[in-house]
Parts: structure tokens; C-alpha cells; sequence
């Protein structure tokens, strides 16, 4: 090992946290696509019930044009198909017909049931995925950290200049402008308002969550 | 010149790094926080998966005997052809009417197509089809096989996510607490920043 007092082992901090953040994005990659396809879309089973909206119909009926058939019950002749008994003359028939009608109900029901299922399914595969978004944005400006670590100095947060600016025109109250640096990033300018003297044991504090708000905002862009 | 002194500075540049160094270890902390969540996430999701397979199983088995039904009614001689067929000629024309109707108002573009569509339909269609609820079968199949797809995308796609995250959390971040807890604290600022945070380069010369 080249880094002997790494706790993350034989590898140093910069090979785990890279190899994360690549893994995170392939995962990523792998869950999103999925989401964005209209196929994905769970059925809509109103369609299947006679309920659907009017874009779903129209789509049904340029496929295939059994939609049309859905508008049945809107003419009586088509009705009276429905009702037509044939048991005077075949029993058998009669009696099976009933089994059809009741077969399909029960099958339509528990389709309709599988569905349900399958949009709770879809959504816990969203909390996985939005969780792996979390995963990046806690994560990603930690994972970045070693490569803008390149300068000898140890600090993560160097202060170069402190100037305090007097009211004039532009700035009504005083303010004092803490030009730093994360790491080895650009310098960053945080304003901080006059009545926070620098030597209020916050003040450091204030400035790194600025400065650090402002880091990760441009990592993310 | 200088408002503040270069020690000032530097007593400064310590304090915040203190800072950062804390919003770092909140991060790392995060991290293992939500790979906690994703493995109860996943948990509940094989839970509900073998749920799903259940009622897969059921709807199947409920179809089968749908499609076995049709099978022996169509296997029937059309007993009530007459009446049937008197009644279906006069369904065929309100149907399309009716449909066209829908479709000019609310679809609005390609009418005529979907007109000669319709009527070539309807001709070829038996109100036997009609009688027996094949449009409902239809429709269930129709479903059956979206549902399938849309199953087996999802699968597809966690199968890919899952052997990732696998490999991810079998990490030893993950997997092992370092003994030593002065150096578990990559960020133990102010004294000196550890070794594994320089590049490998400026170790190795």
C-alpha cells in the first residue's frame, strides 16, 4: 500500500470516492431512461372500463378500431346484441356464455389489481432512483475533493484577502469581504455584513457554509 | 496594506477548515444514511415483487380461463344467426356513426382513414365477437401484454442498477469501521491534512 494510514484500506481516499461517484451516474444512467419512455407509463385501466380520456380513445380508435366498439352502448341495436339469448335453443351455449361473462370479470378485475401493484412497484423503483439522486448531490462535491487537493497546503479553506468596506453610495453599511479558497478551487468572494465582527467566533463558520454554498452551487452547474 | 495580519489569516483559514472539515464528515455520515434507505428500499421492493408474481399468477390463470370459455362458445354452432345478424346490420351503421362522430369532434385529424378503417372492421367483425365480449378480451390481452412489457423493462432496468449498487456497497467504505478513529477522521483538521489526501504522485516522489 502506498497509503498506509488510509482507513479506507490499500486504496486512498481519491480511488474510492472517484469510483463512487462513477457508479452512482452509471446507476443512474441505468434507472432514468426507464422512467422517460412512454411505454413505461402504467396502463390505464379506466380505457379498459369504458372511462377513458378523450387522447386515449383517439389513439385506441387510428390503432386498432375496436375502440369504436366501446361506443356500444349508445345505439340500441348494438344493445340488443348483447341480450340476445339463445338458451331455447342451446342450453349449453347459454350456460357457458354465463361461465365467459363471469370468467372475464373476475380476469378484468384482477388485472385491474395487478396494475395497482405494478404502479406501487413503479413508484418504490422511483424512491430508489430519487435516492441515487440524493446520493449524487450529497456526494459528488466530497468525490471531487482529492483532485482540487493538489497544493502543499493543508488547510481546505484558505483565506487570502479581508477588507472592510466603508458606507458610500453603492453600500449603504459596512461590509467586510472575505476573499477564500476551498481546496484548490477559484477564489470565492463571501460579503459578510458589518455588524458581524471577525473575531465573533461565528463569523469563520458564516463565511466557510457561504463560501462552501457557493462551491457546491457551481460544482452542480 | 494588510487589515489583517498574515497569522490572523492563517488563524482564519484554520477556523473555517474546522468548518469544512465537519460539512465533510456530515456528507460521508449522509451517504451511509442513504445507502441504509436504498437497502430498506430494496427490501420492500422484493417484498412487493413476490407480491406482484402472486397476482401475475392469478390474473394468468384467470385469463386462461377466459380465453378456454371463448374457445368452446366459438366452437358452437351460431344458434341465434338470424337474429344476430339482422340486429348487427343495423348496429354497424349507428356504431360508425356514432364513432366518427367522437372522432371528428374531439380526434379531429385523419377522419377519412380512420373511416374506411372502421367500415372494413365492422364487415369483417361477427357480432358473434360482439355477443361473446370480444372486445373486453381484447382488451385484456392487450393489457396483459403491456403489463408484461413495462415489468420487464423495470426489471431490466433495476437487474443493471442493483449489480452496480452491489458492487458499490460491498465496498469496505462500506463494510468495514476503521479501527483506528484518529485516522477513521480523514477531515481531523486543523493539525495536518492526512496522507491519502495528497495526490499519489507527491507521495510516491
Amino acid at each position: 500500500s502506498i497509503l498506509p494510514l488510509s482507513p479506507y484500506g490499500p486504496l486512498g481516499f481519491h480511488d474510492v470516492f472517484q469510483s463512487f461517484l462513477e457508479m452512482i451516474h452509471q446507476a443512474q444512467q441505468a434507472m432514468d431512461p426507464q422512467f422517460h419512455r412512454p411505454a413505461f407509463q402504467p396502463l390505464d385501466m379506466d380505457f379498459m372500463r369504458g372511462g377513458a380520456d378523450n387522447r386515449t380513445v383517439c389513439k385506441e380508435i387510428r390503432h386498432n378500431s375496436t375502440g369504436c366498439l366501446r361506443m356500444k352502448d349508445q345505439c340500441e341495436k348494438c344493445k340488443e346484441i348483447l341480450s340476445v339469448d339463445c338458451s331455447t335453443n342451446n342450453p349449453a351455449q347459454a350456460q357457458l356464455r354465463q361461465e365467459l361473462n363471469d370468467s372475464l370479470q373476475v380476469a378484468e378485475l384482477l388485472t385491474q389489481r395487478y396494475n395497482d401493484l405494478l404502479q406501487s412497484y413503479q413508484r418504490k423503483m422511483l424512491s430508489t432512483s430519487s435516492l441515487l439522486e440524493q446520493l449524487n448531490d450529497q456526494f459528488s462535491w466530497v468525490s471531487q475533493l482529492a483532485n482540487l487537493t493538489q497544493g502543499e497546503d493543508p488547510a481546505y479553506l484558505h483565506v487570502s484577502t479581508v477588507t472592510t468596506r466603508t458606507p458610500d453610495s453603492d453600500t449603504p453599511s459596512q461590509v467586510t469581504e472575505v476573499v477564500v479558497k476551498l481546496f484548490d478551487s477559484d477564489p470565492i468572494t463571501v460579503v459578510m455584513p458589518g455588524e458581524f465582527p471577525k473575531d465573533n467566533p461565528k463569523f469563520m463558520d458564516t463565511v466557510a457554509e457561504k463560501a462552501l454554498q457557493e462551491y457546491r452551487r457551481k460544482k452542480r452547474e | 496594506d494588510p487589515l489583517v495580519s498574515d497569522s490572523e489569516l492563517q488563524e482564519m483559514s484554520t477556523q473555517g477548515s474546522k468548518y469544512i472539515d465537519k460539512e465533510i464528515q456530515n456528507a460521508v455520515k449522509g451517504v451511509k444514511e442513504i445507502k441504509n434507505l436504498i437497502e430498506k428500499t430494496n427490501e420492500e421492493r422484493k417484498s412487493l415483487l413476490s407480491t406482484l408474481e402472486e397476482a401475475k399468477k392469478k390474473k394468468e390463470d384467470a385469463l386462461e380461463e377466459t380465453r378456454d370459455s371463448e374457445i368452446k362458445l366459438k366452437a358452437f354452432p351460431e344458434v341465434c344467426n338470424e337474429t344476430m345478424m339482422a340486429l348487427w346490420e343495423e348496429c354497424k351503421p349507428c356504431l360508425k356513426q356514432t364513432c366518427m362522430k367522437f372522432y371528428a369532434r374531439v380526434c379531429r385529424s385523419g377522419s377519412g382513414l380512420v373511416g374506411r378503417q372502421l367500415e372494413e372492421f365492422l364487415n369483417q367483425s361477427s357480432p358473434f365477437y360482439f355477443w361473446m365480449n370480444g372486445d373486453r378480451i381484447d382488451s385484456l390481452l392487450e393489457s396483459d401484454r403491456q403489463q408484461s412489457h413495462v415489468l420487464d423493462a423495470m426489471q431490466d432496468s433495476f437487474n443493471r442498477v442493483s449489480g452496480i449498487m452491489d458492487t458499490l456497497f460491498q465496498d469496505r467504505f462500506f463494510t468495514h469501521e476503521p479501527q483506528d478513529t484518529h485516522y477513521f477522521s480523514p477531515f481531523n483538521f486543523p493539525h495536518r491534512r492526512p496522507h491519502f489526501l495528497y495526490p499519489k504522485s507527491r507521495l510516491v516522489r
